[in-house]
């Protein structure tokens, strides 16, 4: 055996005009994850532990797109989804359109766990949750003023579903009035790349 | 999203990614986070999570392709990561991160950058956006 190792990722397509402040924020929430995950497995943690234990820690922040600052449906709410497996025995969890749990990834670890089931969605991966008293919190904990305002620019920029957050005014090198103006000529999914904000 | 893919002292892998999805999706979308295969897939071998388009990373398989490659082809995982991100996957569509049960880490993405951070047990670590 190599010995423990770990990777983590807070989502892919970023704005090439992040400013650096944005860019060292981020930077410092994958760094102190990793540390925690580090840390960890230095302590001989389970691989599905310290996937488990580092996913809560990256829903937690809203720096990126998951639990807490979780991108917004066309109606302004919160559908949250989320997996985990272990390879040991391919064991495996999933969950999809929960509202109101703080930490998704460990409501599928539940679901691997303590359910005969592999995916349990919507109302009943609500009512899971419930049964076994995972924290939830009301909807608008997820909600930022930020989401709000990239679900703004994304439903007057065009109706198509967005793959990436669209940077707010002054922050990612675009404005609410000129999303679909500042081209630098790079285009994703028919837009121009400016429009794009990490996911 | 967000993932995170390890593998323990032990040798033994696990995966996992949690996600919001797309900035204003439709009510009931599923994207392929919570699709074991396609966002997220752990086995004896390797444990693998996506994130970009949902949409593209289903249709690829990308996490379970990963996998197959290095157990039925023999790829390495850096080899195996390669080959999906360039012939499985749609063009500026996502990346990857994966670990082996050998200690290796690896990732790849097609699109402009992908905010990613790796370490291993012989003191290697990294966090990184761009190329």
């Amino acid at each position: 055996m190599g010995g423990w190792a770990i990777t983590i990722h807070g989502g892919a397509g970023v704005d090439p005009n992040l400013p650096m402040e944005r860019q060292e924020q981020a930077k410092a929430v994958l760094g102190r994850c990793l540390e925690i995950g580090i840390a960890a497995l230095r302590s001989g943690a389970a691989a599905v532990d310290v996937a488990e234990l580092v996913v809560r820690e990256l829903e937690t922040d809203p720096v990126f797109n998951s639990g807490r600052g979780s991108a917004l449906t066309a109606l302004g709410t919160v559908e949250m989804e989320a997996s985990i497996m272990d390879g040991r025995h391919r064991r495996i969890g999933a969950v999809s359109g929960l509202s109101t749990v703080k930490n998704p990834v460990s409501l599928a670890r539940l679901v691997m766990d303590k359910s005969p089931h592999s995916y349990l969605a919507f109302s009943g991966a609500e009512d899971f949750a419930r049964a076994q008293g995972v924290e939830t919190v009301d909807n608008s904990y997820f909600i930022t003023e930020e989401n709000v305002g990239m679900l703004k620019l994304a439903k007057e920029a065009n109706s198509i579903l967005f793959d990436y957050r669209v940077p707010l005014e002054n922050t990612c090198g675009t404005s609410a009035g000129s999303v679909v103006t500042m081209d630098s000529g790079m285009q994703m999914n028919g837009l121009p790349i400016s429009i794009y904000a990490p996911e | 999203t967000v993932g995170c893919a390890v593998v323990d002292s032990q040798g033994w892998c696990a995966a996992a990614t949690s996600t919001g999805g797309l900035m204003n999706k439709m009510t009931g979308r599923i994207g392929d986070s919570p699709l074991i295969g396609a966002g997220t897939y752990a086995c004896n071998l390797c444990a693998v999570s996506c994130t970009g388009e949902g949409e593209a990373i289903i249709r690829g398989t990308l996490a379970r392709d990963v996998a197959a490659l290095m157990e039925y082809k023999g790829l390495g995982l850096q080899e195996a990561v390669d080959y999906v991100i360039n012939e499985r996957l749609d063009e500026g569509k996502a990346g990857l991160i994966a670990v082996s049960n050998r200690g290796e880490v690896a990732y790849g993405f097609n699109t402009i950058g992908m905010f990613r951070g790796s370490a291993t047990e012989n003191g290697f670590m990294e966090v990184g956006i761009w190329e």
